[in-house]
């Protein structure tokens, strides 16, 4: 195994407070993110959609068009699809461009999935996130096929609500 | 004389008479809220019954994609809402809200998975969102930024606020510390929003640089070639006041692309009138509703949407846009850059992008 996120940031905020591991039957989602095709055919395209100066100017693609574009490769979907399956993973939902998957699974499948992943939960001002403690690997083989995993690191930031919020004195004027 | 910025303080300031309402019908708006932000429709009427005479505007959400929470409304929430509807008034505008119906999902990329799944979509969105880049990993970047050529190609304006922390500052060991690039605002295929203040704040005066401004230049992303030659100009005309090299990048992509009004506004939210907010996450929907606006003339033209607006924004040297000149926006306190990031200066810089909108001026140099 390897890791898909070499530089996966696993420090906590402080303002998150841990409250324990996943009770190994927890469920959980996470999101894979399937590498797509003609990424760099997609970046042309929208040079060019998006250039004044060119004959494509405002030629834009529908979803459909897109799909077609970036849709991961039949091997990748497989090898992503068949690597799920072998740990017992079923209820996963694909978007129409086939590059995002997201399955439900419980705690103990996720780790065994992702060798090194440790799924906590965390609170912060009574909302609750679940998260990894340690950073996840997948299996060399899947390396091609994957960008990263969703749902294992990235807690939300605090909100404006939350002491975000920027208020002045009139004192300026 | 004023005591905020409110609607009609925008819409003067901007140049926007009363007829710069919406009339297509194809078209529409959005923001998006990511942590547990939820808008009051009941805040909404109040902010347009005490803010909206003068022009005409809508008082509702046409529609709200995902759950809506119970429970206070998010001063977020209410900002956004009220001044895309505001400046893009009389357009139809959507309210997504990603919670996250999982503990184990990421608000944001749900946003972006969801985007990626639904045909029909309205043709600008903005977002008071960003991460520190370094808290990311590159692999997650990349990606997302490839989303976002998703969106580009299918003629959607993807606007962020550069966020509140002027350059940020990362402090390193041995005291040496570097600016800190914010991400999606730092991606070269969304169109990041800095802010501005009046120079007099209680007065409709000229704009200077909001000191939170985020701004700065990328340690993740090359600069595209779309803004190489603004940036270098900035880079070679202010060689004096700018902070050592050892704390930005100066290959990366520069933001922000441009700037609104971002201090001092009046907000409605859980249904009282709060005054002094401020923020770049104001200033990113103000000018989210004006490029509404432009694109609205486009469709009733028969024209199609703007979509990624960087490389004709730059195209347009400043044109249409009112340059802001003075001021600093904020950075690292330490004894080499003392709180002091980069300068605003003639023509592009990294507080306030090419300036803010001449709504009519803006409005003609796009509409063809």
């Amino acid at each position: 195994s390897g890791y898909l996120e070499f530089d996966q940031d696993v420090l906590i905020p402080e303002d998150w407070t841990d409250v324990g591991r996943l009770d190994p039957s927890e469920e959980l989602q996470l999101t894979f993110a399937l590498k797509q095709q003609n990424v760099a055919l997609l970046e042309e395209t929208l040079r060019l959609v998006s250039d004044p100066d060119s004959p494509q100017y405002g030629k834009h693609l529908s979803l459909q068009e897109v799909a077609s574009l970036v849709r991961p490769s039949e091997l990748t979907q497989k090898a992503v699809r068949g690597w799920l399956q072998s740990h017992g993973i079923t209820r996963c939902l694909a978007v129409l461009t086939q590059d995002f998957l997201q399955c439900s699974m419980t705690a103990a499948v996720a780790e065994a999935l992702l060798p090194g992943s440790r799924f906590h939960r965390y609170v912060r001002d009574g909302v609750s996130s679940v998260r990894s403690s340690a950073p996840y690997q997948v299996h060399d083989d899947l390396h091609q096929h994957l960008d990263f995993v969703g749902g294992l690191h990235r807690l939300p930031p605090r909100g404006r609500d939350a002491g975000g919020s920027r208020r002045r004195s009139l004192a300026a004027g | 004389l004023h005591l905020g910025v409110t609607p009609a303080i925008l819409r003067e300031r901007y140049n926007m008479t009363e007829a710069d309402v919406g009339s297509a019908q194809n078209n529409s708006q959005a923001v998006a809220q990511f942590l547990e932000q939820y808008y009051h429709p009941a805040d909404l009427a109040e902010f347009m019954g005490m803010f909206g005479r003068g022009f005409q505007h809508q008082s509702q959400v046409a529609r709200v994609v995902g759950t809506q929470g119970a429970g206070k409304a998010g001063l977020e929430a209410s900002l956004d809402v009220e001044y895309i509807m505001s400046t893009g008034a009389n357009i139809s505008t959507w309210f997504f809200t990603n919670p996250g119906r999982h503990e184990s999902q990421e608000p944001f990329l749900q946003w972006m998975v969801l985007l990626s799944n639904m045909s029909d979509l309205p043709w600008v969105h903005t977002v008071s969102y960003g991460d520190d880049e370094d808290s990311l990993s590159a692999a997650y970047m990349a990606r997302i930024n490839a989303e976002f050529m998703k969106a580009g190609v299918r003629g959607i304006s993807l606007l962020f606020a550069s966020g509140d922390s002027g350059a940020g500052c990362k402090h390193q060991d041995k005291g040496q510390n570097c600016f800190r690039p914010s991400f999606p605002a730092s991606s070269p295929y969304v169109t990041t929003v800095g802010g501005t203040s009046f120079k007099n704040p209680f007065k409709m005066s000229y704009e200077v640089t909001d000191y939170i401004s985020g701004g700065g230049f990328s340690n993740v992303f090359e600069m595209p070639e779309y803004q190489v030659s603004a940036v270098k100009a900035y880079l070679k005309s202010v060689t004096e006041s700018l902070p050592p090299q050892s704390y930005f990048n100066t290959s990366g992509r520069a933001y922000p692309d441009m700037a609104a009004l971002s201090d001092n506004y009046w907000v409605v939210s859980n249904r009282v009138p709060i005054p002094w907010v401020s923020g770049t996450s104001a200033s990113t929907p103000v000018v989210g509703g004006m490029l509404s606006l432009i694109n609205d003339q486009r469709l009733l033209q028969g024209l199609p949407p703007l979509g990624f607006l960087n490389p004709r924004l730059y195209r347009l040297q400043g044109q249409a846009l009112f340059d802001v000149t003075e001021g600093c926006h904020l950075s690292c306190l330490d004894e080499q850059v003392q709180g002091k990031g980069f300068c605003a200066a003639r023509s592009w810089d990294p507080v306030t992008g090419w300036g803010t909108p001449d709504y009519p001026a803006l409005l003609a140099a796009l509409r063809s």
